[in-house]
C-alpha cells in the first residue's frame, strides 16, 4: 500500500509544472524513504531530478520500493481539478498499480473530490550522476535568474555564462546584437533570499542553451534562491530546494567555438 | 542537434 498526504497541495501543482514542459512521461519511485523522479527530456540535452522526503507528506506509508508510471499531461489535467488551498492524498496499490488515486480535500473537509489516474509502463533510462565538486557555486534570487534567461532570449538562443570571484556574467550574442548581464555578490543578512554568493574554486565559462534554461525556471515559485553549479565542460546544475527536497536540472553544455 | 553536448557525453547509463 502506496499513500502520501501532502496539506500544501499547491506544492504538488507547482512541482509538476516544473516538469511537465520538459518531460511527458515519467516513473515517480516510490520508496520508504520518499517520492523520486529522474526523466530526460526527449534530445538528451536536460535531465530533470525530484527528490521529495516522506518526512513531508504527513502521513506518509509506503512498504516497498515500486513505479508510478505517469503521463504528466493526464496528471496535470486531473491537478487542474484541485482547489489551491486543497490537501491532496496520493494512493496506490503497490502490487498492481495500475491506476493511482488522486483526493481532494478543502480546508474544511466538506468538498472531498477523488480521481483515478490510468498509470502506464515507462521504459526509461537512468543516468548515474556522482557527486561532483563544482569549480564555482553560485546562489542567486531566483526570480533573478529567470528575469535574465527571459531577457537574454530577446538576443540570443545561446548564453554564455562567466564565473569569477567577483562576479558572475551572462552574455549572448545575436543577430541584432549583443547583450550581457553582471552580478556582483550581495549579503542581504535582513534578506537572505535577495543575496547573491559566489564560491570559486576555479573560474568558470560554459555556454548553454537559453531555451532549456528558460524551461528549468519554471521551478521559479518553489524557491526564493536558485542555486548554479558549474565546471569546465560538464553539465550545469540548477537547483530550486524546498522544505520537503530539491529539484534538479542538469543541462549539457555547448560545444565551445 | 548541432554545436551541443549530449548528456551521455558525461554521465553513464545505470
Amino acid at each position: 500500500m502506496f499513500e502520501a498526504r501532502l496539506t500544501q497541495g499547491a506544492l504538488l501543482k507547482r512541482l509538476l509544472d516544473s516538469v511537465k514542459e520538459l518531460v511527458t512521461d515519467a516513473n515517480f519511485d516510490c520508496s520508504e524513504t520518499g517520492i523520486s523522479l529522474q526523466a530526460m527530456d526527449n534530445s538528451h540535452v536536460a535531465l530533470v531530478s525530484l527528490s521529495l522526503r516522506a518526512e513531508g507528506f504527513n502521513p506518509y506509508r509506503c512498504d516497498r520500493g515500486f513505479s508510478l508510471g505517469v503521463n504528466l499531461n493526464s496528471l496535470n489535467k486531473i491537478m487542474k481539478c484541485a482547489g489551491n488551498e486543497d490537501v491532496i492524498t496520493l494512493k496506490a496499490d503497490d502490487s498492481s498499480a495500475d491506476s493511482l488515486c488522486l483526493l481532494f480535500e478543502n480546508s474544511s473537509n466538506e468538498r472531498v473530490s477523488e480521481y483515478e489516474l490510468k498509470l502506464m509502463d515507462i521504459d526509461q533510462e537512468h543516468l548515474s550522476i556522482p557527486e561532483t565538486d563544482y569549480d564555482a557555486t553560485v546562489m542567486m534570487p531566483s526570480a533573478e535568474f529567470q528575469r535574465i534567461c527571459r531577457d537574454l532570449m530577446v538576443v540570443s538562443e545561446s548564453v554564455t555564462i562567466d564565473v569569477s570571484k567577483d562576479e558572475i556574467k551572462f552574455t549572448a550574442e545575436g543577430e541584432l546584437g549583443t547583450g550581457n548581464v553582471k552580478l556582483k555578490p550581495t549579503s542581504t543578512i535582513d534578506k537572505p533570499e535577495e543575496s547573491i554568493t559566489i564560491e570559486l574554486g576555479q573560474t568558470v565559462s560554459l555556454q548553454f542553451s537559453l531555451k532549456y534554461l528558460s524551461n528549468f525556471t519554471r521551478g521559479t515559485p518553489l524557491s526564493d534562491q536558485v542555486m548554479l553549479c558549474l565546471s569546465d565542460n560538464m553539465p550545469l546544475l540548477v537547483e530550486y530546494k524546498m522544505d520537503i527536497g530539491y529539484i534538479r536540472y542538469y543541462l549539457a553544455p555547448k560545444v565551445g567555438d | 542537434i548541432n554545436g551541443q553536448y549530449f548528456l551521455c557525453n558525461f554521465y553513464a547509463q545505470k
